[in-house]
């Protein structure tokens, strides 16, 4: 099974057209193994990138030394997952 | 598992079994109601089952909705489950779609992409695509909502195969998406096609696949607007509505954009909730307003083709 320990969502909201193409770079880079949650679609719309852990630290490099604004949508994948899993036991006990 | 559709938790995620269950007992307990059709098999084989609700009569004028298409939305999943139950509901107390169901059928697949829905439950819980394998590829799985015969393969969609928004090798090879074209084009008598998706909490209508407005955009633009005032009436969430390509980006091989082509005239898509906080994963107390306050956005897609019949 496959698991997200240590994935991130990072979200961006590109406002301008660097920015916009600093982020769709980063959708052509596949070793990244990035998972586009909300693709980029115009300015000022949220783009949702899961950044797996391995590629953590090059992406946000690439965005910081880009001077693109990013948020930490979800902290950690996996907990919310676990958490998803735990629910769906309890229910079904 | 549940013992009745009573008992059945609606605010929990559930396993496939636990909602092919759920189908056989609401089935059971409405006999002269609900009936399960399998309108196919996906590639791993699994059923591909719509729940029919229909008062008599014979292939009435109907409304179509789907959940699931992409696996890893649950929240879609769950609330036509919900969905389901709420159906059988005003029917009964002759409330909300009762009136609907004297003159219309309701047809409602709940799991419409089984084999990743399973997928997401025992391997990967961000499995977005089908499970299919095509020959010259490593990578698994077609997008299935790229896969439509409408703009298929055209900006909007991607021809690689490791991608999640891969269109596959041709229009409709996905089993999952054949068989919905298959139904809709036997049953010749949809009215209205609505396919539920998350998340960003948008109503949208066609084209994605073009910028050319439809000739229908104005009436399907008021009602959009309708229906997110009511969605948005009960608890206040707030929606964008639009056409696909102009609300959120060019998307090929589209769902409604090929029901639209058909001559559906009221196709739509919705995001459910949330716009970014937690995504696909929705933590499973917000299935319930969800699923109820979709509802509400639902019966005002469906009470206007009953009244616009075309």
């Amino acid at each position: 099974t496959e698991t997200f320990v240590g994935h991130q969502v990072l979200r961006i909201v590109p406002s301008s057209d660097e920015e916009l193409q600093k982020v769709q770079e980063l959708q052509d880079l596949e070793h990244l193994k990035l998972d586009f949650w909300l693709s980029p679609r115009g300015l000022g719309y949220p783009v949702d990138i899961r950044v797996p852990f391995p590629s953590l630290q090059s992406v946000k490099a690439h965005l910081e030394a880009s001077g693109v604004p990013y948020s930490i949508m979800i902290e950690d994948v996996q907990a919310l997952v676990d958490e998803e899993e735990m629910e769906m036991l309890r229910s079904s006990r | 598992l549940a013992l009745s559709t009573t008992t059945f938790n609606y605010a929990a995620y559930h396993t496939l079994d636990e909602i092919y269950s759920f189908m056989d007992m609401l089935v059971a307990e409405n006999p002269n109601l609900v009936s399960k059709l399998e309108i196919g098999r996906s590639t791993e084989d699994r059923p591909l089952y719509v729940l029919k609700f229909s008062t008599g009569g014979t292939s009435r004028p109907a409304i179509w909705i789907d959940t699931g298409i992409h696996s890893r939305e649950w929240v879609t999943q769950a609330s036509g489950v919900w969905f389901a139950k709420k159906i059988v509901d005003d029917h009964a107390n002759n409330e909300g779609v009762a009136s609907i169901l004297e003159t219309m059928d309701i047809f409602l697949e709940i799991v419409t992409n089984p084999d990743g829905f399973a997928y997401t439950q025992t391997k990967n819980r961000m499995w977005r695509k089908t499970r299919s394998h095509h020959s010259g590829s490593i990578c698994v799985g077609v997008d299935p909502n790229r896969n439509w015969d409408a703009g298929f393969g055209g900006p909007g969609a991607s021809g690689n195969p490791c991608l999640e928004t891969y269109h596959g090798p041709y229009a409709n090879s996905e089993p999952e998406v054949k068989s919905i074209v298959d139904f809709v084009k036997s049953h010749g008598n949809i009215k209205a096609f609505v396919s539920i998706h998350s998340y960003s909490q948008l109503l949208l209508y066609p084209y994605g696949y073009t910028t050319t407005p439809v000739p229908d955009q104005q009436e399907l633009h008021e009602i959009s607007e309708k229906a997110v005032a009511a969605l948005s009436s009960l608890y206040g969430t707030k929606y964008k509505y639009g056409s696909i390509i102009t609300t959120i980006y060019q998307a090929s091989g589209g769902t409604i954009d090929w029901t639209y082509n058909q001559g559906i005239k009221y196709s739509f898509t919705f995001e459910l909730r949330d716009t970014g906080l937690y995504g696909f994963l929705l933590p499973a107390k917000q299935i319930i307003p969800t699923a109820e306050e979709t509802w509400l956005g639902l019966k005002v897609i469906m009470e206007h083709a009953r009244d616009n019949m075309y």
